[in-house]
């Protein structure tokens, strides 16, 4: 079973056409392994990001250089998911 | 065994087998009004099923929902679990929903990505495609939203069978798309067509491949803004509506397009809970109320189909 430990979900509010390129630029390039949720098409609508724990720093560092706001909306990807196996598994039983 | 889908819990998630397993219960428990319908299979050769609510006649006009094409989005599965019990245990109850079944045929297809979905219990919960393999790569899978016959690898699909959006190698090369593409040709006569979807709490209309507006926008966006009031009157739920292009983003290949091009005016699709707390992964107590604001919304257009034939 894959992992995500440590893998953080982003909530990217760009503020302008400007950004929504950079963070255009972000979803086609593969170094990062990002897997958009949401995508970056109008300031109007928030981005959300998943974003492998490897990556972290680096697309962080990103979205601040570029003064692009952001906060985290999932800290741990992991922990939610260890979470809805118990509840899967306490229901199953 | 009827009984079955009585105690079935609807406020959790349930694996592939339990879903299938539940399918017969609920035939079993409305003989005269549920079938199930094997429309093909899988890629990896699983059954891919469809429940018939059907009171008789012949060819009636009909509406076609499907939810979970993209795997991970297990709201939209719960959902229509809850839907179709709900559909069921109101008909001759509801004056609307024995209205409707009196008159038109509803299939609705509970894992449209049985493969995808299987594999999102076992192996990764992020899988969002099919699990068929490309060919030259070691990526597997088709965004099987991506694949139909509107706008085919246009912008807002991937030809990198790696990406989330790979469009596939051809149109209606996924055979879960194939299967349901043949039912709707081959049937005919469908009057509305509604893909669920999660997240982010909107109601779309076509067209996702190009901006340009439709020709029944005004008629659809005014339908949809009373069926998102109808959904909202529950909890409040804020919803937008409009057209995928407009609302979200250009993305080609989608199936209410390719609906709605076939001659099936009614094509709309829904983007389930939430708007950004828990994205893909919202935890099963909010499966209910989920399920219940979205059957207001679903009924309102369901409604308006069966009153405005063409």
């Amino acid at each position: 079973r894959k992992v995500f430990t440590g893998d953080q979900v982003l909530r990217v509010n760009a503020k302008s056409e400007a950004q929504i390129q950079l963070l255009k630029t972000l979803e086609n390039g593969e170094v990062f392994e990002l897997d958009f949720w949401t995508h970056p098409s109008s300031s109007d609508l928030p981005i959300d990001i998943h974003v492998p724990y490897a990556s972290l720093y680096a697309v962080q560092k990103f979205l601040q250089d570029n003064e692009i706001p952001f906060h985290v909306m999932i800290q741990d990807l992991q922990e939610l998911l260890d979470k809805e196996q118990e509840d899967l598994q306490r229901n199953a039983m | 065994k009827g009984g079955d889908t009585k105690s079935f819990d609807y406020a959790t998630y349930h694996r592939l087998d339990a879903i299938y397993s539940w399918m017969d219960s609920m035939v079993a428990g409305h003989p005269n009004l549920i079938s199930k319908v094997q429309i093909g299979s899988s890629y990896e050769n699983r059954p891919m099923y469809v429940l018939k609510f059907s009171t008789g006649g012949n060819n009636r006009p009909a509406i076609w929902i499907d939810a979970g094409i993209h795997s991970r989005e297990w709201i939209s599965t719960a959902s229509a679990l809850w839907m179709a019990n709900k559909m069921a245990t109101d008909f001759g109850v509801d004056p609307s929903v024995t209205s409707l079944l009196g008159q038109m045929d509803v299939y609705l297809m509970i894992v449209t990505n049985p493969d995808g979905y299987a594999y999102t219990h076992t192996n990764d919960r992020m899988w969002r495609k099919t699990r068929s393999v490309n060919s030259g790569s070691t990526c597997r899978g088709v965004d099987p939203n991506r694949n139909w016959d509107a706008g085919f690898g246009g912008p807002g699909a991937s030809k990198n069978p790696c990406s989330e959006s790979y469009h596939g190698p051809s149109a209606h090369s996924a055979i879960e798309v194939k299967n349901i593409v043949d039912l709707i040709k081959n049937r005919g006569n469908f009057k509305a067509f509604i893909s669920i979807h999660a997240y982010s709490q909107l109601l779309m209309y076509p067209y996702g491949y190009t901006c340009n507006d439709i020709p029944h926008q005004a008629e659809l966006d005014s339908v949809g803004q009373r069926a998102v009031q109808a959904l909202s009157s529950l909890f409040g739920t804020s919803y937008r509506v409009g057209s995928i292009c407009k609302i979200i983003y250009q993305a080609s290949g989608g199936s209410i397009d390719w609906s709605y091009n076939n001659g099936v005016k009614y094509s709309f699709a829904f983007e389930l809970r939430d708007t950004g707390r828990y994205g893909f992964l919202l935890p099963a107590n909010q499966i209910i109320p989920t399920a219940t604001e979205t059957w207001l919304g679903l009924k309102h257009i369901m409604e308006y189909v069966r009153d405005h034939p063409y």
